[in-house]
């Protein structure tokens, strides 16, 4: 996180705001709602209260703006600046300009208000952009839905810096952007792509491609707004040109960068007992078309042919393939297959039916 | 995956470029910035400036990614202190 140069900050932990207008994009009640969110987000980690006024000066003040709206900083019209905020102070001082011109929007479309508006809103505090990527205060914009959105450690960090903690009991965490050479790095869950490999973890991915020696990392939302973040299970069927992603009883199809309509769909289409509540881990083996779930410490096999489950399982874990008793992640490549299981990864190799490598999980990594 | 890169117009690049540096790094506004030939080039370094906040290879140059991320939606707040 980065202060604002000078450190300003407001002397009072009451402070006020008030709605000087609203977008004709977007229901007044939907504004209201994601403006109180986007307050909430910063007072529900430190002391700071807001209080919405009307008819009178406030401390922050929120306007939606266009083109030349008199404060030295004319927007630009649709993309480029979404939106700009003034430091702690008197005047102007707090106030929250949005460009009129964008497609302010409460979910996925276009602009997410609340998630501007929330950004917007720390620099009304005194933080000013980090760069940190996973950060809400991140200069360029992404899409987190709402319902999921946890304020970032990095953000929690830093206003917590200004204002001190919250004076609730249990103080509240976020999350922390993944870097791929953290020895500490665990996976929710990895698929191959057209020959690359993605790594997910919270609402990001480690995208590795085998001729680049650097890892991209993305949010989820870039490619696939539609998915929630927190994947559990993915797996890649080359012969179908598709990836599964599995969350909780459910899962989505995705093609390129389309999810397939109708999706998601409960895991129990494809034959799991209701006693199953989600899949930690799968990979398909290209060659016999099998996919391989991994439950616990049990993993099921499923006949991508015939659309349905193999007969005889669930199986054991540990009674096929050799220590790993439980699976995060797994996916194939090469002929081997790659279990992960905490910042441990295990290789094995199916037609021996051993594991022939064990090694750090962040191995792909070039670290 | 990956998408192929646009051909882009060497003038309107450059015009992205300066426009992106001076609103949010405060590079100054000059009729020929690219031109000077005394020291390093405002340009590049407040080019680099920017490449090493976003953790992008520090070349100096608008290279596909550098461009990519101007290209992004963003706050209008500087990066930098005005």
């Amino acid at each position: 996180y980065v202060f604002t140069p000078g450190n300003p900050k407001w002397k009072r932990n009451n402070l006020t705001y008030r709605i000087l207008n609203y977008t004709p994009k977007m229901r007044r009640a939907d504004v209201d709602e994601a403006i109180r969110k986007a307050l909430s987000v910063w007072s529900n980690v430190t002391p700071l209260t807001f209080q919405k006024v009307e008819d009178k000066e406030a401390d922050i003040m929120i306007s939606f703006a266009y083109r030349d709206h008199r404060d030295n900083s004319p927007f630009d019209g649709p993309n480029g600046q979404l939106a700009h905020a003034f430091q702690p102070g008197e005047g102007i001082g707090g106030d929250v300009h949005m460009d009129e011109e964008e497609a302010w929007t409460k979910d996925g479309r276009g602009y997410n208000l609340f998630i501007v508006l929330a950004h917007e809103l720390g620099h009304s505090l005194g933080l000013s952009h980090s760069n940190d990527p996973g950060a809400l205060m991140y200069p360029t914009y992404s899409y987190t839905d709402p319902n999921e959105f946890l304020l970032p450690q990095d953000d929690i960090d830093g206003i917590q810096a200004i204002y001190g903690q919250s004076n609730t009991a249990v103080q509240p965490t976020g999350p922390v952007t993944p870097e791929a050479c953290d020895p500490n790095l665990t996976f929710d869950a990895i698929t191959t792509l057209r020959g690359e490999l993605f790594f997910f973890k919270g609402r990001y991915m480690l995208r590795k491609h085998p001729a680049r020696t650097e890892t991209e990392l993305n949010f989820i939302s870039l490619f696939w707004p539609k998915l929630p973040s927190g994947i559990q299970a993915a797996y890649e069927n080359v012969e179908r040109d598709e990836i599964l992603i599995f969350k909780e009883d459910k899962y989505w199809v995705i093609e390129g960068y389309d999810v397939l309509p109708g999706y998601p769909k409960p895991i129990y289409g494809l034959g799991f007992p209701k006693t199953v509540k989600r899949v930690n881990a799968a990979y398909n083996d290209e060659a016999t078309g099998k996919t391989y779930f991994f439950v616990a410490d049990r993993y099921w096999r499923y006949d991508e042919k015939k659309k349905s489950m193999d007969h005889g399982y669930p199986r054991k874990i540990v009674s096929d393939f050799g220590k790993i008793g439980r699976v995060d992640a797994a996916f194939q490549k090469d002929g081997y297959v790659y279990f992960f299981h905490g910042t441990t990864q295990f290789q094995f190799d199916p037609r021996a039916k051993r594991i022939v490598r064990q090694m750090k999980s962040t191995s792909w990594f070039n670290c | 995956f990956p998408v192929a890169p646009e051909v882009e117009d060497e003038g309107k690049t450059l015009q992205l470029v300066e426009s992106y540096l001076q609103n949010f790094y405060n590079l100054q506004k000059d009729r020929h910035p690219h031109l000077r030939s005394h020291g390093e080039n405002p340009l590049n370094t407040k080019l680099k400036e920017m490449q090493l906040f976003f953790g992008l290879e520090v070349t100096g140059k608008p290279d596909l990614d550098t461009l990519e991320v101007m290209k992004k939606p963003r706050c209008g707040v500087p990066d930098v202190d005005q």
